[in-house]
């Protein structure tokens, strides 16, 4: 009811049990929906396996662990981290990867992250995690490159390229902030990376979904502030 | 604040708590099990005005016999969460993507009478 036009609690004609009951759930039902910006539940989704969810918390928790006892109330790129209670409602999203399409020592991963979301928010932070499967010793080179569609959408084009030299097997975290900032302005928010190892490494990719190697993404947002009418 | 009993009179807080389970959200709701979405009801006669909770101080009680003894010719006052907190979810959005959100105020903790 718009504010001060009349009072829920003076005066409503009294309701049948049930019929309240299926008010109030309705009522639940939209209102979590209008908070959390979706126009109705989503569909059944695809979890991701068990020990890719546990190792990516694991590592969420470590990464967040490391920045906050180096950084107290920092951000990686110096912004100050927010503090909780400030009235602005933060998103944290973990996407895993899908993998596109591959040579035999190269992949193309997409991470999809829904327009609710993205239309509404800033990002604070984006972090990509990568797990290399280093066979053998020494350094090895490997290539990181975020590719984004053209306009048209036909082809792609390398926006950043990083070079890693990989000692041994392990997880590796890259800033895609940049990258994820950018691609949240557009219609369909879809990060695309291409990973590329030396020949005898075989593909960069674990060799089933279900393992707790899987590549994946966590974005910290924040509800962009409520544009300010000032009344003069 | 004060909760409801079985026949809310004066203002409390009605709890009220949904079950994802019951209205078939648990599939894409990952935590909590529900919300409680509590509520407030009963009345706030004039004499109630402005209790956001029973400040049982001198001044109070002296306020509430002014207001009593003018109550014939005042409106009452309303109902009204005093207190709220966020709600915390971990749920899988269209991408199947886990988001960890807060919404803030969500969950009313007290009622009072503005």
């Amino acid at each position: 009811a718009a504010k001060g036009s009349w009072c829920p609690a003076c005066g409503v004609a009294a309701l049948s049990p049930g019929t309240q009951r299926d008010a109030l759930l309705a009522l639940a039902k939209q209102s979590i929906l209008a908070k959390l910006r979706l126009p109705a539940r989503p569909n059944v989704p695809q979890p991701p396996s068990r020990g890719a969810l546990l190792t990516a918390l694991r590592r969420m928790r470590a990464q967040r662990s490391d920045t906050a006892a180096a950084f107290p109330g920092m951000l990686r790129d110096g912004r100050v981290l927010p503090r909780p209670g400030m009235g602005l409602q933060e998103y944290e999203i973990l996407s895993f990867a899908e993998s596109g399409s591959s040579t035999a020592h190269s992949v193309r991963l997409h991470f999809r992250f829904s327009q609710e979301v993205a239309g509404s928010t800033e990002i604070l932070q984006a972090t990509l995690y990568l797990f290399w499967a280093a066979p053998g010793h020494g350094a090895q080179p490997v290539t990181v490159r975020i590719l984004q569609p053209d306009p048209a959408g036909t082809n792609t084009t390398v926006t950043i390229e990083t070079r890693l030299e990989v000692q041994k097997s392990g997880w590796t975290t890259l800033d895609v902030g940049a990258a994820v900032r950018s691609l949240f302005r557009r219609e369909t928010p879809r990060l695309t990376v291409e990973l590329e190892v030396p020949e005898d490494w075989g593909s960069p990719l674990p060799s089933n979904h279900s393992d707790s190697h899987w590549p994946f993404v966590v974005v910290r947002a924040q509800a962009r502030k409520p544009h300010r009418v000032h009344r003069r | 604040g004060v909760d409801c009993g079985a026949e809310p009179r004066m203002c409390c807080r009605q709890e009220f708590f949904v079950d994802f389970k019951e209205i078939g959200w648990e599939d894409w709701i990952i935590q909590p099990e529900g919300y409680h979405m509590n509520y407030c009801a009963g009345l706030c006669p004039l004499h109630m005005a402005g209790v956001p909770g029973l400040a049982a101080s001198f001044h109070t009680a002296v306020l509430n016999r002014i207001k009593a003894a003018s109550a014939a010719a005042a409106v009452d006052s309303c109902c009204v969460p005093t207190q709220r907190r966020p709600l915390s979810l971990l749920y899988y959005d269209r991408d199947s993507n886990i988001v960890k959100t807060d919404i803030p105020d969500m969950i009313v903790d007290s009622c009072g009478c503005t």
